[in-house]
């Protein structure tokens, strides 16, 4: 069965897309098949990857509210090693859509379950808040939740508001819930805020973050003007081969070949 | 009577916060009375003003819900010269309570309206999302918005979508919102992508853009670690000359001595 793993964190700005859409596509480079879900209404990993989001008919928007089977919204890229479920603005009208249906909250995992086979790797890219949508990312992660942390002081800060959510949704929608692992993201060698933060948060998170520090690299800032993930844009960028050992340090803690 | 600006951009992480707390304090230097009004269940502005957020009783929370009145919830700073109307994370309640209330979009602006002239500049601080309670913000906006863009391509992408939603409360909630100004965030002079979207941006918004361009400077991070406007903190970075220089920008296009 595929992984599902959801990357979340309310803070804005701290990585969530980049992580997505580079994480994805350096696991489809070491032959995993990886789908991206899109559910942030800004539909920033859909534009990431040179889809115009306001071309998008359907996308996650229509999944979500049951007007259309995933399977007929789903793109793919060989180019990029990954498919796609795009969002497009519409999704921002779903949370009030959402809020007066049924199983509100679990509409992503029931849309996402029978298709698991079909992947090895399932990421969803929430956007920054903690209201409905990212709820239905949060129920959605069988395999657990991957935490991008910007190395600076109000991402550290948001962690705590963050568990507690976690732990709210793990006493009623969705027991098993649990943190695949945190990703220190934009770590700055050359200054002591951001060796004191990922201090703190390894203090904190302990082996559940991972060996593999994700640098600032303009390179990875620039991609997205170009529609690419790093993988095609800048293969040779510490970006790059950021995300490249960090899909490796994935695929090791699954046992993936 | 006072000038009302709401702070708002719904990408993520792209200077809203610093923005709100800079400028505010900079404004007060100059000897305005300004309030910092925090309507993002993060907290970040509370948190950056050196206050935690778990102590707020009711703060923002209680006033836009209507059990507290706003001048029992406002704390004053003499040393930062400004005034605070704090979050807490029960704000994080107020987008479902909100739904089911009479004019659930004017609420900030029925409780900031009667204390304008307490103030010389109240500036609201938004959410990364544009849900109910930045809308509230939007509406409360009296004297315009300003709008920080980081200078990078996604937070360049967002700027479609946001003048989509202003045009939108515009034809409904508020017929005068207006755009008071456009921010440039985090511009590293050394790379040509900041220089492509500032003037990218220039090119949408012509003399919407302030003058003054914000730097990237690692002191801005790291100011809020300390619960400390940056022009307290290290007056002499090159992002509190910065702040310093947009508050005489803004003060000079208000016709304020
Ligand atoms: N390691 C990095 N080095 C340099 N720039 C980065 C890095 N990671 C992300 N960025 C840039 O920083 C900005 C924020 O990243 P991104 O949009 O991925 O964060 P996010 O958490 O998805 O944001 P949002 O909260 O808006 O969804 C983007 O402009 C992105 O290109
Ligand atoms: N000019 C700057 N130079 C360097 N760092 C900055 C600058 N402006 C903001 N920062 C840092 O970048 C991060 C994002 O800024 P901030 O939190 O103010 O953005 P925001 O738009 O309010 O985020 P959110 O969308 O989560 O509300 C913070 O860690 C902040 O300290
Ligand atoms: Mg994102
Ligand atoms: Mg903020």
């Amino acid at each position: 069965l595929g992984k599902i793993y959801t990357i979340v964190n309310q803070k804005g700005g701290v990585g969530k897309t980049t992580t997505a859409i580079n994480l994805g596509s350096y696991l489809g480079f070491y032959g995993q098949r990886v789908l991206i879900v899109d559910i942030d209404p800004q539909a920033n990993a859909t534009s990431c990857l040179g889809i115009d989001k306001n071309t998008i008919q359907g996308g996650t928007y229509d999944v979500l509210i049951g007007a259309q089977p995933i399977l007929t919204q789903i793109l793919h890229n060989p180019r990029f090693k990954l498919s796609l479920l795009p969002a497009s603005p519409a999704l921002a009208g779903a949370e009030i859509e959402l809020i007066e249906m049924e199983n509100r909250g679990n509409r992503l995992h029931q849309v996402l379950d029978p298709i698991r086979n079909r992947y090895d790797y399932i990421l969803v890219d929430c956007p920054p808040s903690l209201g409905l949508l990212t709820l239905n990312g949060l129920v959605a992660a069988q395999d657990g939740l991957l935490i991008p942390v910007q190395c600076e002081y109000l991402a550290l800060e948001g962690l705590g508001q963050l568990t507690q959510t976690i732990n709210r949704v793990k006493s009623s929608l969705f027991p098993n819930l649990s943190i695949r692992g945190v990703i220190l993201t934009m770590y700055d060698g050359r200054t002591n805020l951001a060796a004191d933060v990922a201090s703190e948060v390894r203090g904190a998170f302990d082996s559940l973050v991972f060996e593999t520090m994700i640098p600032r690299s303009i390179r990875l800032a620039e991609a997205p003007s170009y529609g690419m993930p790093i993988s095609v844009f800048e293969p040779g960028s510490s970006g790059a081969r950021a995300y490249r050992a960090l899909a490796k340090e994935l695929m090791a803690k699954d046992n993936v070949q």
